[in-house]
This record gives C-alpha cells, sequence and structure tokens, in this order.
C-alpha cells in the first residue's frame, strides 16, 4: 500500500525538477 | 519474480523512451500500476509512474490567459507546496514555481491523485481487456469516463489506454492522433514483463 505514495512523490520530483530546467532553458 | 525486474528506475526509462522515440507528439505518458486490494480479488489501478513532455508546438499551448487569475495563482500556490513537500524548504528560490502553469501540466500532476478500481474509467476499462483509443475533442468530451471528460477540458484532444502485463500505459496528446498497431505493439514490447 505504501508504493502509491512513494511512486508519486518519486514521479513528482522528477516533474518539477525536469520543470524547473525546462523554464531556465526557455 | 517479474516484478523485481520492473522497478521505478526502468519504468520511467520505458515511458521516456515510448514517449520521445515516436512519431506522433505525444503530451504525456503515464503507467497505472495495477494491485489487488482485499480478498475479494478486487483490483485498483494506481499511479506508477508518469512522463511529461509537454506540447510541441508552444503557440497552441492554452496560455494562462484563457484561464481566470485566480485558477493561475491557485495553480503556483499550490505548486510552490508541492515544492517544499518535496524539497523540505518553505523557502525557494525556484523561478519556475513562478512561471504559468499549462492545463496539461495541471491535468498531469491531477492525475498523481487519481486511481481506478475495478475496470472504472478508462484505464479500467483496457486493464486485462484491449486498447481503447480516443480521437477527437467531442468523442472525449461525450465519453463515460469522467477522466477523458476532463482531458479534454484541459486541451487533450487523444487519450490512449494499452493494457500490459500488471498495469495500463496511458498517453495523452493536444494534437488529433488517429490508433496506429505501431504505438501498441512498442508499449507491448517495453512494458511486457513476462519474458
Amino acid at each position: 500500500a505504501s508504493a502509491v505514495p512513494q511512486a508519486r512523490k518519486a514521479s513528482l520530483a522528477r516533474f518539477l525538477e525536469k520543470r524547473k530546467e525546462r523554464v531556465m532553458n526557455s | 519474480p517479474s516484478t523485481s525486474l520492473f522497478n521505478q528506475e526502468t519504468l520511467q526509462q520505458r515511458l521516456q523512451t515510448l514517449i520521445e522515440g515516436a512519431r506522433e507528439s505525444w503530451t504525456y505518458a503515464i503507467y497505472w500500476q495495477s494491485s489487488v486490494v482485499d480478498f475479494s480479488g478486487a483490483s485498483t489501478l494506481g499511479w506508477g509512474d508518469g512522463y511529461y513532455k509537454g506540447e510541441e508546438d508552444k503557440g497552441k499551448r492554452k496560455t494562462a490567459s484563457s484561464q481566470s487569475a485566480a485558477e493561475q495563482e491557485h495553480r503556483k500556490k499550490v505548486l510552490r507546496e508541492l515544492n517544499s513537500l518535496i524539497s523540505g524548504s518553505s523557502a525557494s528560490a525556484d523561478d519556475a514555481v513562478d512561471e504559468e502553469v499549462t492545463d496539461t501540466e495541471w491535468f498531469f500532476l491531477v492525475s498523481m491523485t487519481q486511481s481506478f478500481v475495478n475496470g472504472s474509467g478508462l484505464p479500467g476499462q483496457a486493464f486485462n481487456s484491449v486498447p481503447i483509443w480516443v480521437t477527437g475533442k467531442e468523442r472525449l468530451a461525450g465519453s463515460s469516463c469522467e477522466r477523458a471528460r476532463q482531458g479534454q477540458v484541459f486541451g487533450l484532444q487523444t487519450m490512449v489506454c494499452i493494457p500490459s502485463a500488471s498495469g495500463v500505459v496511458e498517453l495523452g496528446s493536444t494534437e488529433l492522433i488517429f490508433q496506429n498497431s505501431d504505438l501498441v505493439n512498442k508499449v507491448r514490447v517495453l512494458f511486457n514483463f513476462n519474458n
């Protein structure tokens, strides 16, 4: 049952990081 | 077991390979992970991982002007909170957080909170079944699946759910993309963990 929250947190961290890079590049 | 071969890291690489290698321009890819929740064998599809690419044609992007300032402010506030949750610090000098949050980014984030019990929604209908491919705003808006209707509101024109061994791969695009077996076969290869 804890797998989904961990997966969400990992995906969220990756999304925010990539978004930061995208914004800086643009 | 096959699940040990299939872990979070390879899942992200598979989703990225699927999107970046596709001929069509997909906005995002999500893997809905299946899990059995109770003794009756009822299964749930929950967030496994996702890869957000965004819209290729920036000009066509539904910009903040098409949403109220209040909606955009709400999205930025949520992003700030999520950022501090992840970074663990309240103050974050992160310009990206004040950048406009597009509709498809918001839809992708909201997707992380969703799950589908016992065959509900497009992902649920596709699981243990056949791929579901919905192309066109009207079809999405008229779908019995709330997620499909929501996706259309946020600018999607195509949504696809393809079953795999232990879950469902979903792709969405702001473009009109018609069904093709190439993508379905790619998913079967990339996400078939049995062999």
